[in-house]
């Protein structure tokens, strides 16, 4: 499962809960893609601690999603990734 | 963009870090 929302008039947060399929990337574009389209600087959190996985479709269409827009992400100044797992710190790194 | 990773414990510490724009 996976859930945006904005917590501030300039902070975006995204909550990945269980394991995330490709309905909730599209769900994800639809949040987040008009957001990209704004004048930043914004922050985006990402709160993984209840993620569980998510599916090979999923993660070619995220991956599918975040090439279309990558000349928007830098909308946001900073991201902070909520996760107790190493790996986590290991990719951002 | 800037990035850093936070222990489910510092949440609120990642909130304030993002919100610090």
């Amino acid at each position: 499962m996976l859930r945006v929302r904005e917590i501030g008039a300039d902070v975006v947060e995204v909550t990945l809960s269980g394991v995330v399929d490709r309905a909730d990337i599209a769900g994800l574009e639809q949040a987040l893609g008009p957001k990209l389209e704004r004048e930043g600087p914004m922050g985006l959190i990402v709160r993984a601690e209840d993620w569980a996985d998510i599916t090979a479709d999923a993660l070619a269409a995220e991956a599918r999603f975040e090439l279309s827009k990558l000349a928007r992400w830098s909308v946001f100044a900073r991201m902070a990734v909520v996760s107790d797992l190493q790996a986590i710190g290991a990719i951002l790194a | 963009i800037e990035m850093r990773r936070f222990d489910a414990a510092q949440a609120s510490e990642a909130e304030a870090w993002v919100s610090d724009l």
